[in-house]
């Protein structure tokens, strides 16, 4: 039960574990997305806050994940252990309809995190807390609906349109949290990689090589000046 | 260096191209400066062959990355260049079906240039296209103008993108680089990026190279 009414939009109050249990299925869900059967973490503890948002309400939630231990010796490290990880979720709950806003993962006891998920969070606390404005999942849906029409995007199944507009709104944000470090006059937003994560665009379109191999060695070029 | 020039108004770079999915940039690059060199120093700008550096290089990995220093080294050695009409883009790795005949230029070397940013501008201005390679940092959702991002968030040490300076200048007095990327036109403005120029932001000195052509 609730610590407090749900009167007060700026408060946030602790929850017991029967009303984590939607938004942290939903994150879980999400956590495990495209991963085959048997290779699916399952949740360990979970705590969480909540407050009002809008019309909906916004889950803090902070949650293990055990990830299933590795079978195969030719990919394993070893010694093979359980790993656990210590994940906070961000999921909006509007109308029934969830959204996962922010996942940051690390492995419990170490402070390194999921490649560039924390990457701004030292540098703009301050967006993790700026109120979300009404309606938020209902716009970004909008704003979704125009991307996949403009680059012509079609998706397999509802699951992965849904998991997609998640990808897509964390962008969103990552997007305006790259704009707000930039020193120049770059603009950034929506672009036809906006439902990649970040990782899938490493992948796809670059080139890790180039700061992995030092390649063959060529001779200076002479100054134009000295020509 | 002069204050401002761009390859582009002087008819050395061939149309905006799109990679797809598949990390080809290094290849690229490289036809990309081979374009700028064989024009100023034959006088014809032709569109060159990217795929023959996919099949053909065996020392890269065709979509899994490559370095501009072996592409140089495999064109010397395979004979040349093939068009882009005769050996079109297939954005994935294919049998080699390079032909000797139907190479259209050749380059004698390649070398490293200055990681000093006003010579690479100077070098740029009078020798053509140069060869870069950059973090790629926010260039996920790049839209326009000139990207300067904090350098704790675009090490010169994580350099994962090979792409082409075209020309340099100010805007509203920031130096700026154009760069010509390879993501298609319906990206950035209209498939450029503008970096910040002066501070060797994303480490955009580190690795500049060029073929020679004579």
């Amino acid at each position: 039960v609730p610590a407090k009414p749900r009167a007060d939009d700026e408060q946030a109050w602790d929850l017991s574990p029967p009303e984590l249990l939607a938004p942290a299925r939903f994150a879980l869900d999400m956590y495990n997305y495209g991963r085959a059967a048997g290779m699916r973490a399952v949740l360990g503890a979970v705590r969480g806050r909540v407050r009002r948002v809008g019309r909906g309400s916004l889950f803090s939630l902070e949650a293990t994940m055990e990830e299933p231990p590795c079978n195969d010796p030719l990919v394993c490290l070893l010694p093979v252990t359980k790993k656990t990880m210590l994940c906070s979720f961000e999921v909006l709950d509007e109308l029934g309809k969830h959204m996962l806003l922010r996942r940051d993962c690390g492995p419990v006891n170490t402070k390194a995190t999921e490649y560039g998920n924390e990457t701004f969070s030292s540098f703009l606390p301050m967006l993790n807390k700026d109120p979300l404005p009404q309606d938020f999942s209902v716009k970004m849906a909008t704003v979704f609906e125009d991307f996949m029409k403009t680059y012509n995007r079609t998706y397999e199944s509802k699951e992965e349109t849904q998991w997609r507009l998640t990808v897509f709104t964390r962008n969103m944000v990552r997007a305006q949290k790259i704009q707000a470090l930039d020193r120049g006059t770059a603009q950034y937003g929506i672009t036809k990689f906006s439902d990649l994560t970040e990782e899938e665009f490493y992948t796809i379109y670059l080139n890790p090589l180039l700061q992995k191999e030092p390649g063959r060695k060529m001779s200076l070029a002479k100054p134009v000046d000295d020509l | 260096a002069p204050p401002e020039w761009d390859w582009r108004k002087k008819g050395a770079v061939t149309e905006v191209k799109d990679q797809g999915m598949c990390g080809s940039c290094w290849a690229f690059s490289v036809t990309g400066n081979v374009e700028g060199q064989w024009f100023l120093n034959q006088g014809t700008l032709l569109s060159l062959s990217e795929q023959e550096l996919l099949d053909c290089d065996k020392t890269d990995k065709a979509c899994l990355g490559g370095l501009p220093s072996n592409a140089y080294t495999a064109i010397k050695n395979l004979g040349g260049l093939e068009t882009e009409d005769d050996y079109s883009y297939q954005g994935h790795v294919q049998t080699c079906s390079f032909s000797a005949q139907r190479a259209k230029v050749y380059i004698n070397d390649s070398v490293e240039l200055s990681k000093n940013e006003n010579k690479m501008a100077a070098w740029l201005a009078q020798k053509g296209p140069i060869s870069v390679a950059i973090n790629a940092f926010g260039m996920q959702f790049y839209r326009h103008g000139i990207a300067h991002p904090l350098r704790p968030l675009c090490s010169p040490w994580l350099i994962d993108h090979a792409v082409l300076l075209v020309g340099y200048g100010n805007r509203s007095n920031t130096p700026y680089w154009a760069i010509k990327n390879s993501w298609g036109s319906n990206w950035g403005e209209e498939g450029y990026y503008y970096l910040y120029r002066g501070s060797g932001a994303c480490g955009v000195n580190t690795m500049a190279s060029s073929a020679v052509v004579n």
